[in-house]
């Protein structure tokens, strides 16, 4: 079975967003 | 090997054909982010949803990001004109979007916005149903089940209780939103199954 949130990428979006895109930050 | 794009995400549904699959999908994906990201600073500022588990608040983003947009796009679809407009801004006919591919799920997103639509919601009344579209208990994989419990019911409380001050005469729309709750499930089905079906990864 595959996810379709995870085929969009979206819990890779929503984490960044929820962290306060501190992954962008650091970069 | 999907040709059309039929959803409002895109800034058209044509494709070109010379474009390869990992660019089709880059340009999609970045014409989507924007607005996850919105849904996720709505979700920050539900009150109460900081306090969920780490865990929990992703689950119940990556489950119920999708119903949150269609309550918040419901502007994209022209019930009257039977339009659609996408990012671009350009409105694509319901008509012109079946040739290019799109299916049943096009028809029960306008049916669903003609019915949200006909409430006549106030900007507030449509956030706080929004907040209960996106704090609901029965998603799968959450940890604490009974604090995410405890918010839905403290939304919907709060929905209640807005509904019934703005409308006095009216509290049916208070149980027609909530039967509004199992139409976008329908949705979401509907779209994850388009989704599978289309092979975003190149």
């Amino acid at each position: 079975f595959s996810d379709p949130a995870s085929n969009l990428g979206l819990e890779d979006i929503i984490r960044k967003a929820l962290m306060g895109n501190m992954e962008e930050k650091q970069e | 090997n999907r040709m059309h794009l039929v959803c409002p995400m895109n800034t058209s549904p044509y494709v070109d054909p010379q474009k390869s699959g990992h660019s089709i999908w880059e340009e999609f994906s970045m014409s989507f982010t924007p607005a996850v990201r919105e849904v996720v600073e709505f979700a920050k500022r539900i009150p109460g949803f900081k306090d969920l588990s780490q865990h929990d608040q992703v689950s119940l983003l990556k489950a119920g990001t999708f119903e949150v947009l269609v309550v918040r796009f419901t502007s994209l679809f022209d019930v009257k004109e039977r339009k659609v407009t996408f990012l671009s801004g350009r409105k694509y006919s319901v008509d012109a979007l079946r040739s290019l591919g799109a299916g049943d799920l096009l028809n029960s997103m306008f049916d669903f916005t003609e019915k949200l639509q006909a409430l006549n919601l106030s900007e507030e009344e449509m956030s706080l149903f929004t907040a209960v579209v996106l704090v609901s208990a029965d998603r799968s994989g959450l940890e604490n089940v009974n604090s995410v419990e405890a918010l839905q019911e403290t939304l919907i409380r709060a929905l209640r209780s807005l509904i019934t001050k703005n409308h006095p005469n009216e509290i049916a729309i208070f149980t027609k939103l909530l039967l509004k709750l199992p139409d976008l499930r329908s949705l979401n089905n509907m779209h994850s199954e388009q989704l599978l079906a289309f092979k975003v990864h190149p």
